[in-house]
């Protein structure tokens, strides 16, 4: 809401360069939203955020040239560093006080919050976004049956300004409150060791432990197509409070961490973290 | 149904507990 909107002006005053927000048209014929991409923690200027930094994507517009594509990308990142030079103080401030408040609402000294297993795309309001109109092709053509499935639209070279919600954000769409941490298993080892991959700091009981937990009984499926390798987990449950005792050897992952958020991301079954993936699968 | 592996803790273990290596 601050930085890329300034980003933009400069890059506009500056070299005249036209930038945009991520994203493309629900409907290319009909336009009715700009949406940006997904809201998944594994996406990597998702997973940055959620570990209480910034990032910003950087992508070319595929309609320009090679050439403008590469101006318009380095200026893009120069002025992005010249931003960050610039405000360097108030981002650093920013980051310690998200690391702070991480650790603060995991440890409970403040108010712990219920925090995203899904998300929706959330609009900044409506704005004219210029496209090139589309039509679909005369059914007469040869260049609309090519392809097969598919239709295929064809540009028009006229350019329109659509008034559409620019969805360049995510809300949440069902939230899960913030836990004290999570219990793993003792065999847990290779969990425990891809979350410190991630820079997250994992106990170990060195003796049983008694206490409520909350524990998540589920009908558990898996998507039927592959996806980059992974046959993504549908878990569909009903959290059980009751009193369990832990062994020795139960690892802990506290959320009273500057990277609690990402515990929470990777951890709670519901959403889109290590469940998902399939990283628990040998234990379903 | 099955349990999930991982347990939601309301408080921080009092239990005696060690980083890993």
């Amino acid at each position: 809401d601050q930085m890329l909107p300034a980003l933009r002006k400069t890059l506009q005053d500056k070299y005249h360069e036209a930038i945009f927000d991520y994203g493309n048209v629900d409907n290319p014929v009909e336009p009715r939203s700009w949406d940006t991409y997904a809201p998944l923690g594994w996406y990597g200027t998702n997973y940055v955020g959620l570990r209480g930094r910034m990032a910003i994507l950087s992508e070319a517009y595929s309609h320009a040239d090679f050439k403008t594509r590469v101006q318009v990308t380095h200026d893009f990142l120069v002025e992005i560093l010249n931003y960050a030079a610039l405000h360097a103080d108030e981002i650093r401030r920013l980051e310690r006080e998200a690391d702070r408040q991480t650790t603060l609402e995991g440890a409970g000294l403040a108010l712990r919050p219920a925090l995203a297993v899904t998300y929706k795309l959330g609009s900044r309001g409506v704005e004219p976004v210029v496209l090139e109109v589309m039509k679909p092709p005369d059914s007469t053509s040869v260049r609309g049956r090519v392809g097969g499935g598919r239709q295929q639209l064809l540009p028009t070279g006229e350019l329109r300004a659509y008034r559409l919600p620019v969805n360049d954000r995510f809300v949440d769409s069902l939230t899960r409150p913030l836990p004290a941490g999570y219990y793993l298993p003792p065999a847990a080892g290779e969990i425990a060791a891809l979350l410190r991959l991630h820079g997250i700091h994992v106990q170990r009981l060195t003796a049983e432990w008694t206490d409520t937990v909350e524990t998540l009984v589920a009908q558990i499926s898996w998507a039927p197509r592959e996806f980059q390798g992974h046959h993504q987990v549908i878990i569909d449950g009903t959290w059980v409070t009751a009193p369990r005792t832990l062994p020795g050897g139960t690892h802990f992952v506290s959320t009273a961490q500057p990277l609690g958020r990402l515990v929470f991301s990777l951890l709670e079954p519901e959403g889109n973290g290590l469940a998902r993936w399939g990283a628990f699968d040998r234990y379903l | 149904a099955v349990e999930f592996p991982v347990a939601r803790a309301r408080r921080a273990p009092r239990a005696p507990a060690r980083s890993l290596p």
